[in-house]
């Protein structure tokens, strides 16, 4: 498999919503 | 770094060392700061871990631990047994009090009654959630935190050998419990450091609203590796032993974090329906389940563009094998035929740059002592759905020293993978 590792997550809000089968990214997640 | 255009980046190369102060995001206001966890760098000089116990960065070692659990991911996917070490010339020193696990991120939760607050490492790729426990029957490293002492609470209790959930806690690390009176858990991560112990329950405490009675986790007994002084490891995987399962009727399985830019900056790991609050807009993708790795998030990784331009790269490059995203891996790594071509397209556009010689899984580095600021192209990672990551300036090149300066994404060794 390829791993979508950390680094490239850094500075997303990075949202797991497992029941409803989604992933999101959200742009300047940390500020 | 600054966006010069939509296709570059422009960063002050100074902003590339690592700061020694830490950088307080602003507290989160209102009710959403119940249920949010401050992350840290584990070794970061926000980290609530002893400045003592730290170690200073050596990218050799980050990138040879990221390896490692890379290879257990791939063994555990591919169903074989597990043995990521042996055919590794590598070892890591793990030195008591030394903390090497620098890719990884930290929150405080509390554990206990009364509560304890305990640091732990966060990792949405494993599922089980332990700490050192007292009487560290075998072995505890040494951890910046007292010890918990299960004795000392007065809502701890075993769980039996033969119950559902001992078999489950099996399930979930993949290796049989064992039984001394009590059902005895064992965990071996990728790198070879491991947790064995007792699973039992536990009040969890998230905040002052989010109390989680009889939570189940490994109360650990023989502890070795590469934890730094963190207290244990909280597991945000599928499985339904994972603080995700185990929390999901007051949270309904979301949750959400952003991890801090720079090892100096705050982010946090937030639980429930208050996820996406924090961005002005969130993306989605679809979140994909595999049976060849069921604690595994998959994702659709169809694409990459670089400087905007989107690499001839074939879909089945990354269909074929699937996508997984985790938070304790630093690195990522793409399908052999995917990072060659954006290797080549980064390589092109960083041809005013002298390279240098590759530093482990990082075949692709630069020299950039010499500069001021450099421009470097955007990366964008499309998904499913017509979701694209443009991935932060922070998230391109990950630095050794500003004469060694690399890109932070490494291949698979076989397609494969």
């Amino acid at each position: 498999v390829a791993i979508l590792g950390n680094k490239q997550q850094q500075t997303f809000e990075v949202v797991y919503d497992v029941t409803g089968g989604k992933l999101g990214f959200g742009a300047g997640g940390c500020s | 770094g600054e966006i010069a255009d939509s296709h570059h980046h422009v960063i002050v190369t100074n902003s590339l060392i690592p700061a020694k102060t830490c950088t307080q995001s602003p507290k989160v206001s209102g009710s959403n700061q119940l249920r949010k966890l401050q992350v840290v760098h584990i070794n970061g000089p926000c980290s609530p871990l002893g400045q003592g116990k730290k170690t200073n960065l050596n990218l050799g070692q980050i990138l040879l631990q990221d390896e490692l659990r890379v290879r257990s991911i791939h063994s555990r996917i591919s169903n074989s047994k597990q043995s990521p070490l042996a055919d590794s010339k590598a070892k890591i020193p793990a030195k008591s009090g030394r903390s090497l696990g620098t890719g990884n991120f930290v929150v405080n939760v509390g554990l206990g009654t009364p509560k304890r607050d305990l640091t732990l490492i966060f990792d949405t790729g494993s599922d089980l959630t332990w700490i050192q426990c007292k009487p560290c029957a075998v072995n505890c490293y040494q951890q910046n935190e007292p010890t918990f002492d299960p004795s000392q609470s007065s809502t701890y209790s075993n769980i039996s050998c033969g119950s559902a959930e001992c078999t489950q806690v099996g399930l979930a690390t993949g290796n049989s419990p064992r039984c001394s009176s009590t059902c005895i858990y064992g965990v071996l991560y990728g790198d070879n450091s491991y947790s064995v112990g007792f699973y039992g329950r536990e009040t969890l405490t998230l905040s002052a609203s989010d109390v989680f009675p009889n939570f189940e986790f490994g109360c650990g007994q023989n502890n070795r590796g590469l934890f730094g002084s963190a207290a244990g490891l909280l597991g945000l995987g599928r499985n339904q032993i994972s603080l995700v399962s185990q929390t999901a009727t007051k949270f309904g399985k979301k949750f959400s974090y952003c991890l801090p830019s720079t090892s100096s900056g705050t982010g946090f790991l937030a639980f429930g329906n208050q996820v996406g609050t924090s961005s002005s807009s969130v993306k989605y993708t679809s979140l994909l389940t595999d049976s060849r790795g069921n604690s595994f998030y998959f994702v659709p990784l169809l694409g990459i563009s670089v400087k905007g331009q989107r690499l001839a790269i074939p879909p089945t490059a990354f269909t074929s094998s699937g996508t997984i995203i985790d938070s304790g891996t630093v690195i990522t790594r793409l399908p052999p035929a995917a990072y060659a071509a954006l290797r080549s397209a980064f390589r092109q556009a960083m041809s005013k740059y002298p390279s240098t010689s590759s530093l482990s899984i990082l075949d692709t580095c630069y020299d950039l002592s010499g500069y001021n600021t450099v421009t470097i192209p955007t990366i964008t990672l499309h998904f499913g759905g017509g979701t694209g990551l443009a991935v932060d300036s922070s998230g391109i090149l990950v630095v050794a020293s500003l004469s060694q300066v690399c890109l932070a994404f490494a291949g698979n060794s076989d397609p494969s993978d």
